[in-house]
């Protein structure tokens, strides 16, 4: 028997949204420790990776560790239906092939229940080494998406140069260049506002916009987005989810041809 | 410039 519960189906809805454009489908593994997601985009050019712990569920329950296969397009329309202070359980048997999302309003009057099909999902599974990376930044995610959206207009592709006065994200292209630089900030007021930079070694890397587009759309799960790079080994971009996890999103380096 | 695949970095576990 798998049952998760989230007092608030705001944080579940927030998430399908930052992973429903990426992926079509996704295998969510449940254990006693937790949801984990990991799956790549179509192309298979950048990889998504979710971690909910199971301590930060309001209810959590995994008596057998279970895959389930899921529709996410599917699974985003059901999250439509409920309201946002609606409380969520995810309730699934063993070896069943079906998940059931209940949706229960905050006065307990309504009560609606949604039953999904699985499906069997031939994931291939990568393991992710442990990189200590050059270059660490931090900084607010809302700034990010303006800047990912603002150079697309200009490549397909972005730079991001960062050095430890600041990180520049450049992009150029038939209709001119665009160069936005952002310095650490120098006395933090606002912990979410701030821009921390820890780098061992500058680096240069290349990526395309419409990836690092697409990962904005964690922005609304946390004021803060971390950027991690090392040369030649794919970009690291995390959200928090509050205290319940995280999202990672790792995308490769362009390289010359 | 090329885009290579995340499968290229990662290993199948």
């Amino acid at each position: 028997m798998f049952e998760a519960r989230l007092m608030n189906a705001t944080i579940l809805k927030k998430i399908l949204d930052a992973v429903k454009d990426l992926l079509n489908e996704g295998t969510f593994d449940c254990s006693d420790s937790g949801i984990q997601l990991q799956a790549m985009d179509n192309s298979h050019v950048s990889l998504v990776s979710l971690t909910l712990r199971s301590d930060s569920f309001d209810k959590f329950r995994c008596d057998r560790n279970l895959s389930m296969g899921m529709n996410l397009g599917t699974m985003a329309k059901i999250l439509k239906c409920a309201n946002n202070d609606d409380t969520v359980t995810i309730k699934a048997q063993d070896n069943a092939d079906t998940v059931t999302f209940m949706f229960e309003s905050q006065n307990h009057e309504k009560v609606s229940d949604y039953e999904m099909k699985l499906m069997n999902l031939d994931q291939e599974h990568l393991g992710i080494p442990d990189t200590d990376y050059s270059c660490v930044v931090r900084m607010p995610s809302m700034e990010f998406a303006r800047i990912c959206r603002d150079l697309a207009q200009f490549s397909e592709s972005m730079v991001i140069c960062c050095t430890k006065e600041g990180v520049k994200f450049s992009a150029s292209g038939d209709l001119g260049s665009a160069n936005v630089k952002l310095a650490q900030t120098s006395n933090v007021d606002k912990e979410e506002e701030a821009v921390i930079i820890e780098m061992q070694e500058p680096v240069t890397l290349t990526f395309a916009c419409r990836y690092l587009n697409a990962f904005t759309k964690a922005t609304p799960l946390c004021n803060q987005v971390q950027l991690s790079m090392s040369a030649d080994v794919p970009l690291v971009v995390e959200y928090r989810i509050s205290d319940l996890g995280h999202i990672r999103y790792y995308l490769a380096p362009k390289i010359e041809e | 410039m090329t885009q290579p695949s995340i499968t290229s970095f990662f290993n199948t576990r």
